[in-house]
């Protein structure tokens, strides 16, 4: 039985990439069979991975307007048991071309359909928008949607359309949509307005907000310079061992043994 | 002579709001007459001004859309001489709306005219996408696009696709469209890779850059959960200070009294 969770935030910069590269490393290290869909046209999962996104042949695009076969298109990334459906340039273009197609909310759950029984767990990293792209990945989503949400002032402003958007989605698109769960992250320890922010995500979200909080961290930000994740660029760093209770903890609650 | 500027990134999470704001700010502090115009379905530029996106009666939504005069959107904020095209929740679905319409990219240019005489300046704050909205404030942006970059190496990426849009739009839309400026933002002193970022922006956009670089400073963080910009928040701070620099610099750069 494979599960997909989609991380979306419409909201720019409030570590949606690094959560999923960074969870889907911790994974795959415990023994899990992780893709990573990378759904965003400027590529930054695909090379946080170590891969290089003008250089690849073919990406998701193809997989979603192309009616190629996801499997073609999966490539393997350093780490076992962790595999990549990579971006490409080619995706910017994608939103435009799919206004007018038949069912084109659905074009990636169609995609994933036949790469399902190899996989665990699929990550998929949407662009910071609410468009088509981001569409596909919530009605993919059948484990529901995380929410990472930076602790600042202005990532609380987009949360309340972020849920009017699954909520459509869950009624229209995918019946198995939830939130399940919310990330804290870029937690700085230096300023009250990150506990604040954590505050009030809380108490608009009983029970969904996870309690691991991500740190703010350098090394978190330097790992993907080098094309790796966290997991191998600095695993015993603040940002290395959240991540890793982050996982602990997700398991717990997704009951994964 | 008005002169309309858009600062454009896809990448998210970038500090186009916060540089928006601010510049708006001290140009205004400087004796001009400013308008921004918050073309963010988020509405962070409206909430970092101190209004209230969902009590608004009318926003740049119906300016784009429906043929209000833009001088009936526009709303005085806090600080005299910067006033506000607001954004709503309503613009979420613009994009979507504006793909069949005539002449789509120039709804924005349209709706300026009627009230460029008042202003010296136009700041247009768009989304973190390359979509329609982005689309409208290149076009409108007879001055250029300055580039926010934040000093992290995810956002070296997407620099050429944004590059390959700003192209596109000079061709095809507003000839009058180049790179007036390039901002490095959020330079962490701490860490060697703001300062390798900063040097690969600077090798890529020779005398694009502006010198003065916008540090890491939680104050910026701080200050729109009140509502002010950092002029009226923390003038002093190094956050206040960098801005207020880069303005003068701006002003030598472009020739303004
Ligand atoms: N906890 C953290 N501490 C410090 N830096 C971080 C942290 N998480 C992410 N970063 C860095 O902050 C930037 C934004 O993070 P990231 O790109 O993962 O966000 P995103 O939500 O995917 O952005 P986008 O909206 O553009 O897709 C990146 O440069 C990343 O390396
Ligand atoms: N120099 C800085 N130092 C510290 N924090 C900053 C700085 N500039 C911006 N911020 C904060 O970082 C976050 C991202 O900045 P901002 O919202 O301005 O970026 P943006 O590019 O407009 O984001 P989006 O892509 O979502 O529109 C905000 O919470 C902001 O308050
Ligand atoms: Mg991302
Ligand atoms: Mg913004």
């Amino acid at each position: 039985m494979t599960t997909v969770f989609a991380f979306a935030n419409q909201k720019g910069g409030v570590g949606k990439t690094t959560t999923v590269v960074s969870l889907a490393a911790c994974l795959a290290e415990e023994g899990l069979r992780i893709l990573v869909v990378d759904l965003d046209p400027q590529a930054n999962a695909t090379s946080s991975l170590g891969l290089s996104p003008s250089s690849l042949k073919q990406s998701i695009y193809e997989a979603l307007l192309e009616e190629v076969s996801l499997l073609d298109v999966i490539t393997l990334t350093k780490r076992v048991r962790l595999d990549l459906a990579p971006s490409s340039p080619a995706l910017a273009g994608a939103e435009v071309e799919m206004v007018g197609m038949l069912a084109r909310e659905n074009l990636l759950r169609r995609a994933l359909d036949g790469a399902l029984d190899r996989y665990d767990f699929v990550l998929i990293d949407p662009p910071p928008s609410l468009g088509l792209l981001t569409l596909n990945a919530l009605t993919a989503a059948d484990g529901g949607v995380i929410i990472p949400v930076q602790c600042e002032y202005l990532a609380l402003e987009g949360l309340s359309q972020l849920m009017n958007t699954v909520n459509l989605v869950q009624e229209h698109l995918n019946p198995l949509l939830k939130v399940a769960g919310i990330v804290l992250t870029m937690y700085d320890m230096r300023t009250k307005l990150s506990e604040q922010v954590a505050e009030e995500v809380r108490r608009h979200f009983p029970g969904k907000v996870f309690q691991t909080v991500i740190p703010r961290n350098i090394r978190l930000g330097e790992a993907p310079s080098y094309g790796e994740t966290i997991m191998d660029y600095a695993p015993h760093s603040r940002g290395g061992i959240s991540y890793r209770m982050l996982t602990k903890e997700m398991m717990t609650r997704f009951g994964i043994e």
